[in-house]
């Protein structure tokens, strides 16, 4: 646990003083470490520990917290306020529907995603449609097709390989049919592969999603900044969505994506049900990054 | 990254940072970083060149030092097991390598005992069918072991020359999975003896520091004998099997770079080691 980590390094400052840089480097190693080994990137971390000493800087040594309370309770004041304020709900449109777009790396979960929200939505008495726009991976129409049924929610499927043309014939079909709600299910694809980047671009620029969630597995290390900010400057990314956070990922990935990007977190995949999807927490999140 | 300037604290700071952002993580960076050090004093290190090669080296040296032992089976099918958490690339690497097998000849099979997962068997077949290969399965819920049982021991009346087992991802903290992982690789060994002979953790290159835990976790359930790595196409380095390689002995046996069918290398450690540094 980080506080009991930190009170050796503060054990000299117990009850008196005033916190300076000097007497906390020790302790602010400490909490570095915990937010690498927590897969926190390492510029990020960098900038963060720098915040952290000048918040807590010049602040006096708090009777009746030992110096290691003290601190931690800046680290993770600091945290939650950078992971993320009010919560963000979903988009709305005006007049329906409503679209979103859920983009992002290959096997992320953006699929089994999409059925958790057509499932919350469903259930707020809004009619749902699925699009299947992934026109490159073995079975991923039918994978959605499955997930709709699971659901009870309908899946617009073209057997095509025009992922472009599909979402623009899904939004049109949600339109004529009066749906609330259409959510494209689109092909996992890297944040350098231009082509595939141009395809996202060429769907936004079609169909205007009101919403579209950045899809990103609560797994991810180093590499969460990369491309949480190639996402960001190809695409209005509107939300994203954590997931796998049911194993034992601490998900620093989570404050990697929120610094560089400042889009907000909006949701939690928690299993592979379609009940596994919670709203994002930013104080559980910044407990579970500080071990 | 150091060049020809000569070495202090900063030269070893960003080699920490090259490291760290590689996510071999910060245990084993320190660890290669000190065994650094007593390189710098033992070789008479001078310059930021020499010590990136050095650093290089003790990367390739830790990649290199996993046995690894894969059984040799004494009769036919060899059985390859695939394992990992959900949506590494299990069944898209399982895909590839039933290819390249067959390609050389070799009658191969491959199990879907993925009967849990929306459209997992559809989604073997495709790659059966690209690879033109036999698959074994099962309607969906099926007992995975069952599906694992009934194609090896059809393989092993046929002769066939491999079999390839594709199973459900599955996090690590679910016990009831890793039992069932258990199960499975037990019911293998029933069906032929000493199988199965490779079991391959299937790794996420942008996976973090979890990937160690996987190792070990799934390592407790099942003998791994290897790492495939896939994603190395991305921007991710992968680094996590420095610390598993370090840690547990496990080696990489191969990458995957892209989605396509021949899109799978063996492991290459000196050149993974230098590109941790590019
Ligand atoms: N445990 C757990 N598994 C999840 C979660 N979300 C998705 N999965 C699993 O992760 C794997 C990949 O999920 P998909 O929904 O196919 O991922 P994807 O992003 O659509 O994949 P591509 O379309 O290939 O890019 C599947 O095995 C899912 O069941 C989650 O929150 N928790
Ligand atoms: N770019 C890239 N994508 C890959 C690679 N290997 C697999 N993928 C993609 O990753 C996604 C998930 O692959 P799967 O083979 O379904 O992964 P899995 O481990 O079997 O997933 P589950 O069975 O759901 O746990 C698919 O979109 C694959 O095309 C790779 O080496 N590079
Ligand atoms: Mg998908
Ligand atoms: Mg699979």
């Amino acid at each position: 646990d980080l506080s009991q980590k930190l009170e050796g390094a503060f054990k000299k400052l117990r009850g008196r003083g005033v916190l300076t840089p000097e007497n906390i480097k020790e302790g602010l190693r400490e909490v570095r470490r915990a937010l690498l080994e927590a897969d926190v990137n390492f510029k990020v971390a960098k900038d963060f520990i720098k915040r952290v000493e000048e918040k807590a800087s010049g602040q006096e040594v708090l009777k009746g917290l030992n110096p290691g309370q003290q601190v931690v309770k800046i680290v993770h004041e600091e945290l939650v306020g950078l992971l993320g304020g009010e919560l963000v709900p979903l988009a709305k449109a005006d007049s329906p529907p409503t679209v979103l777009m859920v983009v992002g790396l290959q096997g992320a979960g953006k699929t089994t995603l999409c059925g958790k929200l057509a499932q919350r939505i469903k259930k707020s008495g809004r009619r749902v449609l699925l699009v299947a726009a992934d026109v490159y991976r073995p079975a991923a129409m039918d994978q959605l097709k499955v997930v709709g049924e699971g659901v009870g929610v309908e899946v617009f499927i073209q057997r095509i390989d025009d992922a472009v043309k599909i979402c623009r014939a899904g939004v049109e079909e949600a339109n004529n049919r009066g749906f609330d709600v259409v959510i494209l299910d689109t092909a996992g694809r890297l944040h350098i592969d231009d082509e595939l980047m141009g395809e996202l671009q060429q769907i936004e620029s079609d169909v205007k999603p009101h919403e579209t969630l950045l899809v990103v597995d609560g797994l991810t290390g180093q590499d969460a900044v990369n491309v949480a900010e190639s996402f960001n400057e190809k695409l209005g990314l509107t939300g994203a969505v954590l997931t796998k956070m049911d194993g034992d990922a601490r998900g620093g990935a989570a404050l990697s994506m929120r610094h560089v990007t400042g889009v907000p977190i909006k949701f939690v995949g928690v299993g592979e049900k379609s009940d596994a999807l919670e709203e994002f927490h930013p104080d559980r999140m910044a407990s579970r990054i500080l071990g | 990254l150091t060049g020809r300037k000569k070495i202090d604290e900063e030269t070893f700071e960003d080699l920490e940072e090259a490291l760290i952002m590689g996510d071999v993580g910060v245990g084993t960076s320190e660890r290669l970083l000190d065994r650094l050090r007593e390189r710098v004093k033992k070789d008479r290190i001078e310059t930021g060149e020499v010590l990136e090669e050095a650093l290089i080296e003790e990367v390739e040296q830790i990649l290199l030092g996993g046995e690894g032992a894969v059984t040799v089976p004494e009769a036919k099918p060899r059985v390859v097991v695939m394992v990992g958490v959900n949506g590494t690339g299990k069944t898209t690497s399982l895909g590839k390598l039933a290819h390249y097998h067959a390609s050389n000849g070799e009658r191969v099979m491959v199990a879907a005992a993925d009967t849990f997962r929306a459209a997992a068997v559809d989604q073997l077949r495709v790659w059966a069918d690209r690879a033109k290969v036999e698959i074994v399965s099962n309607e969906s819920g099926a007992d995975p072991a069952a599906v694992a049982f009934d194609a090896v021991s059809s393989a092993r009346s046929r002769e066939m020359d491999v079999v390839f087992v594709d199973t459900a991802g599955r996090l690590q903290t679910k016990v009831n999975l890793m039992e069932e992982l258990r199960k499975i690789g037990r019911v293998i060994g029933k069906a032929c003896p000493g199988a199965p002979h490779e079991v391959l953790l299937v790794l996420d290159a942008t996976t973090g520091q979890n990937a160690v835990i996987q190792a070990k976790q799934f390592g407790d359930v099942i003998d791994i004998t290897g790492l495939v790595l896939t994603k190395v196409d991305g921007t991710a380095k992968g680094g996590v099997v420095v610390a598993i390689s370090d840690e547990l002995g496990i080696p990489v046996r191969y990458l995957g770079l892209g989605e396509g069918i021949d899109d799978l290398q063996p492991f290459d450690a000196k050149a993974f080691a230098e590109a941790l540094f590019k």
